[in-house]
């Protein structure tokens, strides 16, 4: 494993960790797409079914418990917890989800490694966690002005899916055997959709200001 | 030699 690679996977791991402060602290879920979390708890259901298939590290293995287990909690506290659900902006978040879901496996049925089970459901989610974010952005973009914690969340978010950037351009140059087209130009994909994000980010950034997308 | 996992990244 290089080092973009787990600065990456520690990116990811703070943004989910940024969230539940929010949520915890707060006991407020205000700005995050409820949506673009359940999408999440699909992408990483679907993508881990090898957890007990195949064995890569340990580090790999906790790693996938976390994330399936953290981003179950997240949209059970949503809908469930009393108080974190009545700040849930719902009127703002209408994307429609399940759109996402039935087209992007659609895709995995026709674009997909291997025609197996597994392999189908693996590259379902890799489609799905590309466009996961879209909710959330969409949510972002209509409420206005972004709390600090959001921000944050989002801004590691991408973070780290820039860094998954840097590890296959690392990987590619320092593996023999290095092929792995669907994860990435679903990755560039989905990077792509943070751009405007990190524009207004950095800009709020640089001039010290609330961080406000442009409607 | 073993092939490495095709899907090793999380």
């Amino acid at each position: 494993m290089n080092a973009f690679r787990l600065a990456g996977d520690i990116t990811h791991l703070i943004s989910i960790l940024v969230l539940l402060l929010k949520i915890y602290a707060t006991k407020s879920c205000s700005g995050i797409s409820l949506k673009t979390q359940e999408l999440y708890a699909v992408v990483f259901l679907a993508r881990y079914l090898d957890l007990f298939t195949d064995f890569i590290s340990v580090y790999n293995s906790v790693m996938k418990v976390v994330f399936i287990l953290s981003s179950v909690a997240i949209v059970w506290c949503m809908r469930r917890h009393r108080a974190v659900k009545r700040s849930y902006d719902k009127e703002l978040d209408t994307f429609r989800h399940y759109y996402l879901v039935g087209a992007c496996f659609v895709f995995a049925l026709l674009v997909h490694e291997k025609f197996t089970f597994q392999e189908v459901f693996w590259a379902f989610s890799i489609y799905l966690e590309a466009v996961a974010i879209i909710p959330q952005l969409v949510l972002l973009q209509r409420s206005g002005n972004v709390d600090n914690l959001t921000g944050q969340y989002v801004f590691f978010l991408g973070a780290y899916r820039a860094l998954y950037i840097l590890n296959w351009i690392y990987r590619y140059f320092t593996e023999a055997k290095f092929s792995r087209w669907i994860a990435c130009i679903s990755g560039l994909v989905q990077t792509a959709l943070y751009a405007d994000f990190f524009y207004y980010y950095f800009l709020s950034w640089k001039n010290n200001a609330k961080l406000n997308l442009p409607a | 030699k073993e092939q490495p996992h095709a899907h090793d990244e999380l």
